[in-house]
């Protein structure tokens, strides 16, 4: 029974036990990025650990912060970001990005981009809450952005996207509705995340779709070829297509993976807050269990894991508890009914391969 | 001259409020996003670094390798370069790679460089941002369309969060 999403519900959904943490000696590390011009405060992390974090080792305050942090009040976002990376990811080196201040002069997320194009030594693991939607963006942005995060792939970072809070998203084109992809979450190097919820609100059982989990198929980025087989197999079997007119049924589909989405408790401003909810949530979450993994892998001297998908889809997202059951949210119209895309055995457009089983993905993923 | 992101929103995002035209003596920052190369070979490179299959599985490049791939020419930073001095650019840092230039103009410095733009003072987000953003589109001079893919801080404005608190849910009656 719990009243609400902590740390310990999702050690022990996930399977992780109290020795499943950072040993404090290796050159591990990982990153959480927010753009919103929020703060986070270390008394809040370091209260959020008294009241949480009680049966695991955990570190209590971050190694670094990138971006100016103001005296403002600390926002939520950049508040649950940290608390559940460092959670999950319990004691890992961890930095903060966190964009500039009230008069920020640029783009905050393109300032990120830039940095990594300027520091040679990064976390092995970035966190990023942020999205857009696709058709919102030139293609000039697009296409550049997405060679900056094939740069970090080359690079052997992984970069965690949340997959976005509008289910499948819903637009007009010439006065027919569409689903309504969104970037960098459909970017065919990054690593996307989307959400699910407890099937019963205040146990720990399976997981089903959080209806608010972004998903679905670029309308700028063909499929790439890691996730061919799966996507066709989704395409050829789901009993709950929406119809062919609202999605680019070629294009690059996500997410990748999910996690739990739903009634987190965050400490933020010295004040525990229940129920926050979003795949801002789900993806500092995996991001810290990938961290576990390059753990083990460092300190049996192999590299990290660099950009995930490859291997994910090659491996048939071993090692993941599979979502079955629920549809997230999209056109409220007749045709669709508020209903997007659904999930299935296998790879899905609302959860991916699904969400993480730690003993089991770690095996999967620890050699080669 | 061109218009390198036509395809660009510009309409002003929910929540924000124009606060009228910016002073021509103002300082703004801006982001040349200059073309890079090789990137079929970035691209190839990827792939073989992340296929657990591939020999070269988990042999990263470091950003010093990156940065010798994908360097604009020395064309593309010769241009780049003299095209910004002449328009009085200062304060120019770049990245590791060089693929990124951000400079320091006045507001009517920036206004001659990129004809079309005008910017405008903003305010909004749930922490009441301030930014200065150009509600028309800028263009280039022809000439620059092999060296430059776009230039940011004139359109794109700071994300808003989508996190939400979600009352508890709601539960039939199963928890006393």
């Amino acid at each position: 029974l719990h009243l609400g999403v902590t740390p310990s519900v999702i050690r022990k959904r996930y399977n992780l036990t109290s020795q499943d943490v950072g040993s404090g000696t290796s050159n591990n590390s990982q990153a959480c990025a927010q753009f919103l011009e929020q703060y986070f405060h270390d008394s809040d992390l370091a209260q959020f650990m008294r009241l949480f974090g009680g049966n695991f080792a955990h570190q209590a305050s971050v190694t670094r912060v990138v971006g100016q942090q103001g005296r403002g009040r600390a926002g939520i976002e950049a508040s649950l970001d940290v608390q559940y990376l460092m959670s999950a990811g319990a004691n890992i080196s961890t930095w903060v990005y966190s964009s500039p201040g009230r008069h920020e002069g640029q783009e905050p997320f393109l300032q990120w981009l830039m940095l990594l194009s300027n520091e040679s030594a990064l976390p092995h693991v970035h966190t990023v809450s942020y999205g857009d939607e696709e058709d919102s963006l030139s293609s000039a942005y697009i296409q550049r952005v997405n060679t900056e995060l094939m740069k970090a792939a080359a690079r052997g970072l992984t970069l965690l996207f949340a997959s976005g809070d509008s289910g499948a998203g819903c637009w007009s084109v010439s006065g027919r509705h569409q689903f309504r992809p969104t970037f960098p979450a459909s970017s065919p190097y990054v690593t996307t995340v989307g959400g699910t919820s407890f099937q019963e609100p205040f146990l720990i059982t399976n997981e089903i779709v959080d209806y608010i989990s972004g998903g679905g198929f670029s309308n700028v980025f063909p499929r790439p070829s890691y996730q061919e087989e799966a996507v066709a197999k989704f395409l050829s079997s789901s009993p709950h297509l929406p119809p062919s007119s609202y999605f680019n049924a070629s294009g690059r589909a996500y997410p990748d993976v999910a996690a739990l989405s739903d009634g987190y408790w965050v400490v933020s401003n010295r004040v525990p807050i229940p129920w926050v909810s979003g795949t801002s949530a789900s993806t500092p979450v995996f991001g810290g269990l990938l961290s576990l993994i390059n753990e083990h892998r460092i300190l049996s001297g192999r590299p990290p894991l660099g950009f995930l998908n490859p291997r994910l889809y090659q491996q048939h997202g071993a090692g993941l508890f599979d979502v079955t059951h629920g549809c997230h949210a999209s056109c409220l119209d007749e045709e669709v009914e508020g209903q997007g895309f659904c999930s299935g055995p296998g790879w899905d457009p609302v959860t991916g391969w699904g969400t993480p089983n730690f003993p089991a993905l770690l095996k999967t993923l620890l050699n080669p | 001259s061109y218009s390198p992101e036509p395809d660009q929103r510009r309409t002003l995002p929910p929540g924000w409020v124009s606060l009228g035209r910016a002073d021509p003596e103002e300082e703004l920052s801006l982001t040349f996003a200059l073309r890079q190369q090789n990137l079929e070979r970035l691209s190839e490179l990827v792939q073989a670094v992340s296929d657990p299959n591939s020999p070269q599985y988990g042999k990263y490049l470091t950003l010093e390798n990156v940065a010798d791939l994908v360097r604009p020419s020395p064309l593309t930073l010769h241009t780049v370069q003299k095209w910004l001095l002449a328009a009085g650019a200062q304060k120019c840092h770049s990245v590791i790679t060089q693929d990124f230039l951000t400079c320091w103009l006045s507001i009517r410095q920036a206004e001659l460089l990129l004809p079309g733009a005008e910017f405008h003072h903003y305010v909004g987000g749930p922490t009441e941002t301030h930014v200065v953003r150009s509600p028309r589109p800028y263009q280039l001079p022809q000439a620059l369309a092999p060296h430059v893919d776009f230039v940011g801080g004139l359109h794109r404005f700071p994300p808003t969060s989508s996190l939400r608190q979600r009352p508890e849910p709601q539960v039939t009656g199963t928890v006393g």
